[in-house]
């Protein structure tokens, strides 16, 4: 929208317009704003493809390429944490994961922690069939702490690589299950003593400023080492992750853009800014 | 939900005795700013500030005795009418139910992107219809999702065994129809039409359809619920919309309510932190009324949408 186009405050508010409906939110897009017109002012931005450049840089010095690579652990079993609220993709996202792992050569486990919600541990034994990784599983309506301790112990006789813990969606309002998250948390440190070495928190594009709440919260709860940002795949940009970024340092370290394992991507900044601008 | 913005800027207007057009002006752009950040959409924002402002001149609330109070009595009016409600009645009209049909089955289609609760939904109805001493089915046309035929399955037992009243909770699914994404494109059609038939053949007062997610980008899949639609005829469509969707809920819902004419919207996880701004887009947008909010993960936790409640718990 922006290529070819003089640079003038009409074409700045339209801007303004297009990072809010890309859900960047009020504050984070003033900050952005403010740059832009600065530089505009200084004669720095004259054109329309200025601002494409100006955001590509601003965006990817906020996330760095080596903050955004998986934390690998130097001792077996590196374990992998997903977490986030109803609906946004976990279970589909650790089929993507997985795929990914397996087919750079790792044994993948994974742990079946969603032992609430109706069909979650099938979901993801279907999953496991499908591309040839156990599932460890426990009691359904039992306590998932229990079901990671199995998972972990499994992981370390069973010497995979990488253990992907599933967990049940949850609100970051429901503090029983906020605490239930952080004794999962502590009973795989306990376990496996560093781990997880990477927590996920798994963000649904569509979603809006509530996401900022959801990653300042589950990061207090759990230490979120990055996020997997799902449906780039929809309409939805997911600016959100800008204002996360500035609030709580998360890095963007997957995307979702479909609803098979073959369907994720690492985050690449440079096309995030040209996906909110096409 | 939306109310702390609304709060400053109504702490400020009640407090006063006399406004100018400047005061109004200024007042509007901090509701425009506080919309923003509880979701509401860029563009409906806009129209909704231009429309108050345009009842705070018609009605000169500068030369009001309480000029703030007219203010925020305009807001909390607009803000009922945009939900359907008429800020005139002294007792809002009972909201629509299901449909009630002899013969039945009153036939529902649920849909909505993937993910906003679809499944969980069809149980909830299934609890509330089931109170009312109504008959349900609950079809599994979601042949994509792995384990959701299982899922909704599940459900339907648990609606059944657990939830008050004396109707039955049955379930039509064909578990062997399932297939690989992509796979079972339009075998939701004739899983859907073989509901119909069973729901008649056990005489079920109400038949739901749960579909699986889908992206309103996706024409194939559209075009999957558009046959649905045309083959079975539900009475009612009904768009499931998580509430803490963002500036993508005008999206999804104008494209769904086109190709489909949504005649229900329902929001789900109300009972997060959400400002749930998409409550006012998706009205604005669709026209369609809200019937129902979800507050939770178990079966029972449904409520009725109520437009004047919603306005007051938006002002705070
Ligand atoms: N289009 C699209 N759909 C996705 C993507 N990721 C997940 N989904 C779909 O979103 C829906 C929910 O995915 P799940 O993996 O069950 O989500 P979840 O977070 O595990 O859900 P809960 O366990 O119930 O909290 C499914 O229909 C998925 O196929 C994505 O990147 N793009
Ligand atoms: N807290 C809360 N969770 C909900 C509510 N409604 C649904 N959920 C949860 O949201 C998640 C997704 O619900 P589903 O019913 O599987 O969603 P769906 O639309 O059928 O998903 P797809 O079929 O993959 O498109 C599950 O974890 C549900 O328990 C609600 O009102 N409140
Ligand atoms: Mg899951
Ligand atoms: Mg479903």
């Amino acid at each position: 929208m922006l290529s070819g186009k003089q640079l003038n405050d009409d074409l700045i508010k339209e801007i303004e317009k297009r990072l809010i409906q890309s859900d960047v939110g009020v504050a984070a897009t003033k900050i952005l704003i403010d740059g832009i017109n600065a530089d505009y002012k200084a004669g720095t931005l004259t054109k329309g493809e200025d601002v494409i450049e100006y955001l590509k840089t601003e965006l990817k010095a906020m996330w760095p390429a080596q903050d955004r690579t998986l934390n690998l652990s130097d001792t077996k079993p590196t374990v992998i944490l997903m977490t986030g609220v109803n609906g946004v993709g976990k279970t589909t996202s650790i089929s993507k994961l997985c795929q990914q792992l397996t087919s750079e050569g790792n044994t993948v486990l994974l742990g079946a922690c969603d032992t609430f919600r109706a069909g979650a541990v099938r979901q993801l034994e279907i999953w496991g069939e499908r591309l040839g990784v156990e599932v460890v599983k426990g009691q359904q309506g039992g306590d998932p702490a229990a079901v990671a301790f199995d998972a972990c112990s499994a992981a370390k006789s069973r010497d995979v690589d990488i253990l992907i813990i599933d967990t049940a969606g949850r609100l970051q309002t429901q503090t029983g299950l906020m605490d239930q998250l952080s004794k999962i948390r502590r009973v795989i440190d306990k376990q496996i003593p560093g781990a997880p070495h990477e927590t996920l928190l798994v963000l649904d594009a569509t979603s809006g400023q509530n996401a900022l709440r959801q990653a300042e919260e589950f990061n207090a709860a759990a230490g979120v080492t990055g996020i997997f940002l799902t449906k780039l795949d929809g309409t939805a940009r997911g600016g959100i992750v800008v204002a996360i970024k500035e609030a709580t340092d998360i890095p963007v370290k997957y995307i979702g853009v479909g609803e098979t394992p073959d369907d994720v991507e690492p985050f690449d900044p440079e096309r995030f800014v040209e996906a909110m601008f096409a | 939900r939306v109310s702390d913005g609304f709060n400053n800027v109504f702490r400020k207007l009640s407090g006063s005795d006399a406004i100018s057009e400047s005061n109004v002006r200024e007042a509007m752009d901090e509701v425009r700013t506080a919309l923003l950040e509880a979701d509401v959409h860029y563009e409906v924002a806009e129209e909704f500030c231009k429309n108050i402002m345009s009842d705070a001149a018609g009605q000169q609330v500068t030369k009001a005795v309480k000029p703030g109070q007219e203010m925020i009595s305009i807001v909390h009016r607009r803000l009922i009418e945009l939900f359907g409600g008429d800020p005139d009645a002294e007792q809002q009209p009972t909201p629509a139910g299901i449909m009630k049909l002899a013969p039945g089955p009153t036939i529902i289609m649920m849909c909505g992107l993937q993910g906003s609760g679809k499944t969980t939904t069809c149980g909830k109805l299934a609890g509330m219809l089931k109170k009312q001493g109504r008959s349900v089915m609950l079809c599994a046309a979601d042949l994509q999702r792995p384990a959701a035929v299982e899922q909704l399955e599940t459900v339907a037992n648990q609606a059944n065994d657990d939830l008050p009243g004396g109707s039955q909770v049955h379930f039509y699914g064909e578990h062997d129809k399932s297939a690989e994404y992509g796979k079972a494109v339009g075998v939701a059609v004739k899983v859907c039409q073989n509901a119909v038939k069973a729901a008649k053949k056990q005489g079920v007062d109400v038949l739901i359809l749960d579909t699986a997610g889908r992206l309103h980008v996706n024409d194939e899949l559209m075009g999957e619920l558009k046959s649905v639609r045309s083959l079975v005829n539900p009475h009612h469509i009904f768009l499931v919309v998580d509430a803490m969707t963002g500036q993508d809920a005008v999206n999804s819902a104008k494209s769904f309510h086109e190709k489909l004419e949504v005649d229900g919207v329902i929001l789900t996880k109300f009972d997060s932190d959400t400002r749930g701004g998409a409550a006012l887009s998706v009205k604005a947008v669709t026209g369609a009324p809200i019937r129902y909010i979800g507050v939770g993960e178990h079966l029972d936790a449904i409520e009725v949408f109520h437009p004047e409640r919603m306005a007051g718990r938006i002002l705070g």
